[in-house]
């Protein structure tokens, strides 16, 4: 899959959210 | 429990919705299907009267949605006492629109050769999911950013069996779309969105604790009176 940033988008909002 | 159909969203089993006795012998049960973008509502009509029904045609009371029958009711051949008829009438939402309470309220005028009858039921909101619901990643990012916490609905989803996989592509058959996966200590988080037929976008997270059957639902949506339905669809998916 092409890196454009989101992937990453994705894991800081996962982790946002289980340690808000 | 219902049908799952390989082409379609999840079918609830028939239920009555008019029974005979509140409508001179007419009895009608039914249900609601999404298959590949058509909506339908499958009735059963039985004649429990003594005489023969024909003449039939059916009428909405204007709806949250704007479900309308997109042909009418043809039953080919009068009804004899004690037979039965299965029709699959196709349904469209270009009719008027009315936000009804609960928002997924119908009402329903039925005519025969006898009088006109009246019903109201309940459609699961997932036959308004709409194929193309997959939201692109970067709008989903900035529009989960955009809805206010506020505007966010949690709910539980208990005792489901499920792993994420299993979950992700259960609730695609259904038009429900996973766009990212992530695992956070042991965790599963799932973004997922869906698009109704109006054209109004839900977000949802997914949280999937390891040993814990019961699941954390939270949902964005600009609508706030739609997600309470959109658990319901969830459940009713999941749990079927």
């Amino acid at each position: 899959e092409m890196d454009d940033g989101l992937d990453e988008a994705f894991s800081r909002l996962a982790q946002s959210r289980t340690n808000p | 429990g219902g049908v799952g159909t390989l082409s379609g969203s999840y079918v609830a089993p028939k239920t009555v919705w008019l029974p005979a006795m509140k409508a001179k012998g007419l009895e009608i049960s039914g249900t609601f299907s999404r298959q590949v973008g058509s909506i339908s509502m499958d009735l059963v009509l039985t004649n429990k009267a003594l005489q023969v029904m024909s003449d039939f045609a059916i009428q909405f009371n204007r709806n949250s949605f704007g479900l309308a029958p997109a042909a009418p009711l043809q039953v080919h051949a009068p009804l004899t006492p004690n037979q039965s008829v299965e029709i699959s009438l196709p349904l469209n939402t270009v009719g008027s629109v009315m936000k009804m309470d609960p928002l997924n309220n119908l009402q329903v005028a039925v005519k025969n050769n006898i009088d006109v009858f009246y019903f109201s039921t309940l459609y699961p909101l997932h036959i308004l999911f709409v194929e193309d619901g997959k939201m692109e990643r970067q709008t989903f990012l900035a529009t989960w950013k955009d809805i206010p916490n506020d505007n966010e609905a949690h709910f539980q989803i208990k005792e489901c069996s499920l792993n994420a996989d299993a979950v992700s592509s259960k609730l695609q058959g259904s038009n429900i779309f996973t766009i990212a996966k992530r695992n956070v200590e042991g965790q599963d988080m799932l973004y997922q969105s869906l698009k109704l037929t109006n054209g109004i976008w839900v977000l949802a997270e997914l949280r999937i604790q390891p040993n814990n059957p019961n699941f954390t639902l939270s949902l964005k949506c600009r609508a706030p009176e739609v997600p309470l339905y959109i658990y319901q669809a969830y459940e009713t998916i999941l749990k079927n």
